[in-house]
Parts: C-alpha cells; sequence; structure tokens
C-alpha cells in the first residue's frame, strides 16, 4: 500500500491512498485502503490520515477516522493521536499498523508497530526526510 | 513564510531480518524520494494538496517497487485487483474504488470519481466502465505483474497444489 498526505499553501489538506491488497488475496477482497474513514481520511478541521498494515484490522478500527476524532474531539497532538490508535483496542485489533499524518500547522505524525516502513516527508524548504527501516 | 508540506509511506509490514535485500531497499528509497518530491514541487509551486497527493501515488503506482498500480500483489487467480481513495480535505469531497483491474493509475480513476461522478465509491466492473467513460489509460494484465509478484504467486499456487496432493 502507498499514500501521501499534504498541506497546500492556502492551508488545506488532503489525502491518498493506493493498493494492490494482498499477495493471495481472494477475489473480490476490499482492506482499509479505500474505504473513507477506514484507512483513509481527511478534513480541514483536523487532520488527513493514510493508513497501512493490515487491512482487516485497520478497516475494523476504522483508525484513519479515529485519529482524525481524536485530534478534533480530544485535543490531542497528532502524534499522540496516531500513537493511540495504534493502541486501540490492542487485544481485538492485533497486527501490523502504520500511520502517516499531517494537520493544518504542517506538523507531521509518522507511527508504526512494525520493523519496516517505507516513509518519506518534506517540510516547506527543509531537506527531505525519507527512511525504511525502525 | 507561507506553510506547506508533504508526508507519504510506501507499506508497512513485519519483516524477518534479511527478508528485504540491499539492493530492493535502495531502489525503494530512490522511488520515495522521487515520489515525495513530485508532490512536493506542486505545493512548492502554490499547487493544492488535492494534486500534490495525486501525484505522489501516481508515482508509486508506476513503480514496480511498491505494492500499489504496477507491481500489485496478485489474487489467487493471479490478477491485480487494486483499491483506491482520495479525500479533500477542505470540501470533505471523496473518491474512492475497489477491485479494480486494467486502470494505469488506480488513484487517478479515485480522483475521477470525485470530481466527475455524483458518488464516492465505485466497485468493480462499474469503477472499470467509468474509467472507459473517463478515458483514463488502461493497460493489459502483464503490466502489473513483475517478476517478484509473479514468484510470489507461483510458490502460493505450488504450496495449495502441494496441499492437495494425495487426495482425490
Amino acid at each position: 500500500t502507498v499514500g501521501a498526505v499534504a498541506l497546500d499553501q492556502a492551508g488545506n489538506l488532503a489525502v491518498a491512498t493506493s493498493t494492490g491488497g494482498i499477495e493471495g488475496q481472494a477475489k473480490g477482497r476490499v482492506g482499509d485502503s479505500p474505504v473513507l474513514g477506514g484507512g483513509t481520511y481527511a478534513s480541514n478541521d483536523s487532520c488527513a490520515v493514510s493508513c497501512t498494515g493490515d487491512g482487516e484490522v485497520i478497516l475494523r478500527g476504522a483508525l484513519a477516522h479515529e485519529v482524525c476524532a481524536l485530534v478534533k474531539y480530544q485535543g490531542l497532538p497528532l502524534a499522540e493521536a496516531c500513537q493511540a490508535a495504534l493502541r486501540l483496542h490492542d487485544d481485538k485489533l492485533k497486527g501490523d499498523k502504520g500511520f502517516i499524518a499531517l494537520d493544518p500547522q504542517g506538523r507531521v505524525a509518522i507511527e508504526f508497530n512494525t520493523n519496516v516502513m517505507r516513509r518519506a516527508y518534506r517540510v516547506g524548504e527543509a531537506a527531505p526526510y525519507i527512511a525504511i527501516y525502525q | 513564510m507561507t506553510l506547506y508540506a508533504i508526508a507519504i509511506h510506501g507499506g508497512a509490514l513485519t519483516m524477518k531480518p534479511g527478508e528485504l535485500s540491499e539492493e530492493e531497499a535502495a531502489f525503494q528509497r530512490v522511488g520515495l524520494g522521487k515520489a515525495l518530491h513530485a508532490g512536493w514541487l506542486i505545493l512548492n509551486r502554490g499547487g493544492t494538496a488535492l494534486d500534490a497527493v495525486e501525484a505522489a501515488v501516481r508515482s508509486l503506482e508506476d513503480n514496480p517497487h511498491f505494492n500499489a498500480g504496477r507491481g500489485s500483489s496478485l489474487t489467487r487467480q493471479g490478477e491485480a485487483e487494486m483499491d483506491a481513495a482520495i479525500m479533500d480535505g477542505r470540501t470533505l469531497q471523496a473518491g474512492a474504488v475497489t477491485g479494480v483491474r486494467y486502470v494505469q493509475h488506480p488513484i487517478g480513476l479515485a480522483r475521477a470519481v470525485l470530481e466527475r461522478s455524483p458518488h464516492a465509491f465505485l466497485a468493480g466492473d462499474g469503477a472499470l466502465e467509468f474509467a472507459l467513460a473517463c478515458g483514463l489509460p488502461l493497460a493489459a494484465p502483464s503490466y502489473f505483474q513483475t517478476d517478484k509478484t509473479r514468484q510470489q504467486w507461483l510458490a502460493l499456487a505450488q504450496q495449495e497444489s502441494n496441499q492437495l496432493a494425495g487426495h482425490d
């Protein structure tokens, strides 16, 4: 799965996520990526989030919207909201999870519970950050 | 100074040590850098966040080292069935597609759903017919497959075949 979140100079957020699914998946299987609120969500009044990992787990947790809701209604800073979503129902939502998120103040959060998370970000003219391993 | 930013991902998973080769990791780093730059350039020039995320994801869909577009995982039948979604945080307009075959850029189709359809989510044949109606580029099934995904699919098929051995 691949994804992107962005904040433009007009102060607007957007998100995009695209996936080839999982190896050997059943025909017609749908994971979290195309489900709004599942693996993909953006709202200018909270943040933009794209998820990757075990699709069924992320979908059942509605984790992209969870992050936005924690920011909007609980007032959590973005990174804390991502960490809380990562731990949500730890016993019932076990699996690989990774989030990239961005808020209207240009704060980037990247949280994951895996040893590999292919990721990159760049804020304004600052140097780009690119990493793969934990 | 005006604020703008972009973040991207190319998938998260738990891997065994050595499972990701140095060579493959290097290809992926280059791909991440290229996709990041594609989106960043749009933002830097005053473009919209929606255009930036689409550009970054298109770049990753074109790159066979990532699981989307070209390089997608294969179903049990050996086909690429892709999903994509895009959302505008300003308007809460969204477009999503699932079970899409042959469409070269599923994220472009999701954007077309957002902008050119009254719906938010199209699936399977309906999504494909919408892509045709919009004149979006299609590709043969082989375009989406790579040596790696073909090998993975063959290994799975072999495993299933072995499990069936001895039964009539």
